[in-house]
């Protein structure tokens, strides 16, 4: 029994020990917050006095990489440290905090220019934000998309929240509705993380899909190989699918994986606020567990993951994985019209473009990504 | 001139709104993209360290060997700066990869290098911001230089936390069914 999610809800879930914490002094990981999103300190040893005990953990945020505010916190970067340091517990955590030095800059550019420009980074970064893919250029996204893959050759592991709007909706200019992806999210050289939440909303039990989980295919970017055999799957044997005029079914599919996304416990300016959902929680939580698996990876002197997608795919696709919690119930939002009558796509066994994979089972995950 | 964004939107989101546009001699910054080397080759690179089943798995790259890898072309750079100097844009860092230019300059001297921008000022609440509510152009000459240039139309995006037991009155979200 619980009253919402906390640290402890999140280790108990995902099957992390006391011991499952970081140990080795080079492991790290990071999130990044814009607009102006800053948390405090103060934030975090209340939040982990309130809800960290039972593991061994850190209080206190290692580098802070841009300028933090001094006005009050803000929600999502309150959710954002507590969380990644409570999964990834232990673990050096840097914040990149990329409002804009100057009025013309565009904050997530900014952020990009930073990992171009420091030669030691973090190894994993979370990082909750997201446009509507049809709102850029297409110079724009391709040219992003090469800064993923830069990064991705470095070894950085890069997370994106897969978005709060389930599939999405836009008219389009003959009048009809089709389905809305998210960018980052969108992105093959990333790794997309979406949403679940209990079944039983006071019970650790089994996750369905959170209905605001954002899922899709995307219009600018085919689909990567890493993926074309689960996701062929998916749309091969799943009972329902929305009509194929709503979504690009040869885009990259997203998201990849998933973790609870409802009902968090939050501390921001000194007050615990309950009920926080959204990918932006289920973000941080995946970012620690992959740094969790980094630091067993460094000790045992292996390189970082890196990019995670192809190597999941295919610890996935062997079929016999248990890895990941598979999440096969619920469906996620999308246009309110006739046709679909607000729901989008489906969680299925496998593969799905509302859970990815499904939820992580830690103690196999980390023996599947050491092996 | 060309149009390296045609279809990129401008809309400005709820809650900001238009103060005016800049004088000319207020200072802005503006960030160019330009055009990168060996892309196929980087992809290729990442498929290979990424995949557990390539005998480079694990064998990550560098910031140098990234950098001696995509960064642009002596042609792109030297191109790219003359024009900067044309017009008297001399305050400019690029990052370690070469591939951003991140240049200082009068508003006056940003609507000239690129025609058809005019900067205005936003403002939501204590959060300021500048962008042109027109597309911008670039010379001829910068086609095969410059991917895009940041700074002009789009906006911090917003994230937000769902509160949905609030926002909804609600304090069962995953029991309720959903209405027809």
């Amino acid at each position: 029994f619980h009253l919402g999610v906390t640290p402890a809800v999140i280790r108990q879930r995902y099957n992390l020990t006391d011991g499952d914490v970081g140990t080795f002094q080079n492991s790290s990981q990071a999130c990044a917050q814009f607009l102006e999103q800053y948390f405090h300190q103060a934030d975090l040893s209340e939040f982990m006095h309130l809800f960290g005990g039972g593991f061994p953990h850190r209080c206190s945020v290692d580098r802070v990489v841009g300028r933090q505010g001094q006005g009050k916190a803000g929600l999502e970067a309150s959710l954002d440290v507590e969380y990644l340091m409570s999964t990834g517990a232990n673990i050096s955590t840097w914040v990149f905090s990329t409002a804009g030095r100057h009025e013309s800059q565009e904050p997530f550019l900014q952020w990009l220019l930073l990992l171009s420009n420091m030669s030691a980074l973090p190894w994993v970064h979370s990082v909750s934000y997201g446009d509507d893919e049809d709102s850029l250029s297409r110079a724009y996204l391709e040219r992003v998309n090469v800064e993923f893959m830069k990064a991705a050759a470095r070894g950085l592991s890069i997370l994106f929240a897969s978005g709060d709007l389930g599939a999405g909706c836009r008219t389009t200019s003959e009048g009809k509705h089709v389905f809305r992806p998210s960018f980052p999210a969108s992105s093959p050289y990333v790794t997309t993380v979406g949403g679940t939440s209990f079944r039983d909303p006071f019970l650790v039990s089994a996750e369905v899909s959170d209905y605001i989980s954002g899922g899709g295919f995307s219009n600018v970017f085919p689909m990567p190989s890493y993926q074309a055999a689960a996701v062929k799957r998916y749309l091969s044997v799943a009972p329902r699918l929305p009509p194929s005029t709503y979504y690009n079914s040869t885009g990259r599919a997203y998201p990849d994986l998933a973790a609870l996304s409802d009902n968090y416990w939050v501390v921001t300016n000194r007050i615990p606020v309950p009920w926080v959902s959204g990918t932006s929680a289920s973000t941080p939580v995946v970012a620690g567990l992959i740094a969790l698996i980094n630091d067993q990876r460094l000790r045992r002197g292996r390189p970082p993951l890196g990019f995670l997608n192809p190597a999941l795919y295919q610890l996935q696709g062997q079929g016999n994985s248990t890895a990941f919690y598979d999440v096969t119930q619920g469906c996620h939002l999308s246009c309110l019209d006739a046709t679909v009558e607000g729901q989008g796509f489906c969680a299925a066994p496998s593969w799905d473009p509302v859970t990815g994979w499904g939820t992580p089972n830690f103690p196999e995950l980390l023996r599947a990504m050491l092996g | 001139g060309w149009a390296p964004e045609p279809d990129q939107l401008f809309r400005t989101p709820a809650g900001w709104s238009d103060a005016g546009r800049l004088a000319p001699s207020e200072t802005l910054s503006l960030t160019f993209a330009l055009r990168q080397r060996n892309v196929q080759r980087l992809a290729r690179l990442v498929q290979q360290v990424s995949s557990p089943d390539s005998a480079k798995y694990g064998q990550f790259l560098s910031l140098a060997d990234v950098q001696a890898l995509v960064a642009p072309s002596p042609l792109t750079l030297g191109t790219v700066q003359k024009w900067l100097d044309r017009h008297g844009v001399w305050d400019c860092r690029a990052v370690s990869t070469m591939d951003f230019l991140q240049c200082q300059l009068p508003a006056g001297t940003a609507e000239r290098l690129l025609p058809g921008a005019q900067f205005h000022r936003y403002r939501n609440g204590t959060l300021s911001s500048v962008r042109s509510p027109s597309p911008y152009t670039l010379s001829e000459e910068l086609q095969e230089h410059v991917d895009f240039v940041g700074g002009l139309h789009r906006f911090p995006a917003e994230r937000k936390v769902v509160s949905r037991a609030w926002a909804s009155g609600r304090m069962w979200p995953r029991r309720a069914t959903r209405s027809t």
